[in-house]
């Protein structure tokens, strides 16, 4: 099977850094 | 109109009136009043000055202080939006409503351009790109070889740089995003739709005279 590559800002977007949702959580 | 402003001003410097920032944002009064109840718990978690700087907003999204992220850092960057080093409730308000359900599309896609051009220069570079590749890799501990990273940075750039100048300008974004609208996902948060059922004690604390919704 051909390997599929996803674009790089598919995978940046998955960092925790960018992920807000934990600000509200008490 | 209530005297929300005097009061909260006094400890809460940069604090703006609650109407006012209803008013040029996606938010409702309420819904500017029950952030101000997650503000002041972000603002006081390490020094009681009214004010976010970076370790407080770092201890938000981590829950450690000491957790360095690059990605993090940009986020805070980005909500400094008078550059003094911290973040002031009408920073907090103003840069969160572009990450409401009902914010302007293009305000996100605006957004999202400018996290990933990390040095300001008006174009997401290969070289930011790989930067932040580098960094998602360390955070999440996996290893990827070089030319894998490389191969990855090839089919982005060929998908995204158009005109193949070797950097993403604000009109190639547009166009990349708009075919893969999964990219703009983390620019809205459901949350914000129901911060005053998650910051229900605003209420005691409202200094307006009347709810507006």
């Amino acid at each position: 099977a051909t390997p599929v590559i996803m674009n790089a800002f598919e995978l940046i977007s998955t960092s925790q850094g960018l992920n807000l949702s934990s600000l509200f959580e008490k | 109109m209530g005297c929300f402003h005097s009061t909260a001003s006094k400890q809460f410097p940069g604090h703006e009136d609650p109407v006012i920032l209803a008013s040029q944002t996606a938010f409702s009064v309420s819904e500017v009043e029950a952030l101000f109840e997650l503000y002041k718990s972000i603002s006081s978690s390490v020094i009681d000055d009214g004010l976010i700087n970076k370790e407080e907003f770092q201890l938000a999204l981590f829950k450690n202080r000491k957790k360095e992220n690059l990605f993090a850092n940009r986020i805070f960057e980005l909500f400094d939006v008078k550059k003094k080093g911290v973040i002031d409730f009408g920073d907090f308000v103003k840069s969160l409503s572009v990450f409401h359900p009902n914010a302007p599309h293009e305000d996100k896609i605006d957004f999202s351009f400018k996290l990933y051009d990390l040095d300001g220069t008006g174009f997401i570079e290969r070289q930011e790109v790989k930067q932040m590749l580098i960094a998602l890799l360390c955070e999440s501990g996996m290893k990827l070889a070089d030319e894998t990273v490389e191969i990855i940075l090839d089919k982005t750039f060929l998908e995204a740089d158009v005109n193949q100048d070797g950097k993403i300008d604000k009109s190639e974004w547009q166009n990349f995003v708009r075919q893969n609208p999964s990219l703009l996902k983390i620019m809205t948060l459901p949350y914000l739709r129901d911060i005053t059922t998650t910051f229900p004690s605003f209420v005691f604390h409202s200094e307006v005279d009347e709810i507006v919704t």
